[in-house]
């Protein structure tokens, strides 16, 4: 028996909008700690870990480990009938080839409830030791999007360098090149604001923007982004969710010939 | 234009 109680609704809303054009079809798992999933996109270049911890549920009951096969596309589909005020709460029995997604308006003047088809999904779990990062940039997730975004328009690709300096985002395309270099400012009235370079070695690698910019759609999320590079390892692009958990995007950089 | 790499080539299946 699985029955989790999510107030605050609105963030799983924007966690299946946040990743359901990266990822098709994803296993959900449910354990004492928390609600989490894995999943790679189709072409194994991507990867997005979500972690929702049980501490952010008002109820949760998660009697053992269950793995639950979604479409993204048709969960979405079913949370975006949820009000963005309403409370979910996911139910799943043991054994059972569906779940319930239950939605409340804040008044209680009008519940819903939504049963979705499970689906069996060959587990594609990746092992991510824990690494030690070269650059560690953390910026406002706007800033982010904002930039990732002006040089789609320019180029297919972006090289992100880290020095001492500030951090670096450069493309090229046919039409000419652009860089923007965002200094580290820690100097600001909020600390949201702020843009924070950890360096232990200054990296530099290059990544694809479409990734990049599918990533940003989690800008919802949070007021700040974190980007930990290193030369030798994919990007981490990460989005704290308030008080819960966070959802991390991996990207494997492009490589020279 | 760079190769795009695989996270295969990074990470292992468990």
């Amino acid at each position: 028996m699985l029955e989790l109680r999510l107030v605050q609704g609105s963030l799983l809303k924007k966690v299946l909008e946040s990743i359901k054009d990266l990822v098709n079809d994803a296993n959900f798992d449910c354990s004492s700690s928390g609600f989490s999933l894995q999943a790679m996109d189709s072409s194994h270049v991507a990867l997005v870990a979500l972690l929702l911890r049980s501490e952010g549920f008002e109820h949760y009951r998660c009697d053992r480990n269950m793995s639950m096969g979604m479409n993204l596309g048709n969960m979405s589909k079913m949370l975006r009938c949820a009000g963005n005020d309403d409370i979910i709460t996911i139910k799943a029995d043991d054994g059972s080839d569906t779940v319930t997604f239950m939605f409340e308006s804040p008044t209680q003047d009008k519940i819903s409830d939504f049963e979705m088809k499970l689906m069996d999904i060959d587990s594609e779990h990746l092992g991510i030791p824990e690494a030690e990062y070269q650059s560690i940039v953390t910026m406002p997730s706007a800033e982010f999007a904002r930039i990732c975004k002006d040089l789609s328009g320019i180029g297919d690709t972006v090289v992100i360098s880290v020095t001492k300096e500030g951090v670096k985002f450069s493309t090229r395309g046919d039409i000419g090149t652009a860089n923007i270099v965002c200094r580290q400012n820690t100097t600001v009235d909020k600390p949201e604001e702020a843009t924070v370079i950890n360096m232990s070695e200054p990296v530099s690698l290059t990544f694809a923007l479409r990734y990049m910019n599918s990533f940003t759609k989690a800008t919802t999320l949070s007021n700040t982004v974190t980007i930990s590079l290193s030369s030798e390892l994919p990007v981490v692009v990460e989005y704290k969710i308030a008080e819960m958990g966070y959802i991390r995007f991996y990207l494997a950089p492009k490589i020279e010939e | 234009s760079p190769l795009q790499n695989n996270l295969m080539e990074y990470y292992c299946m468990v």
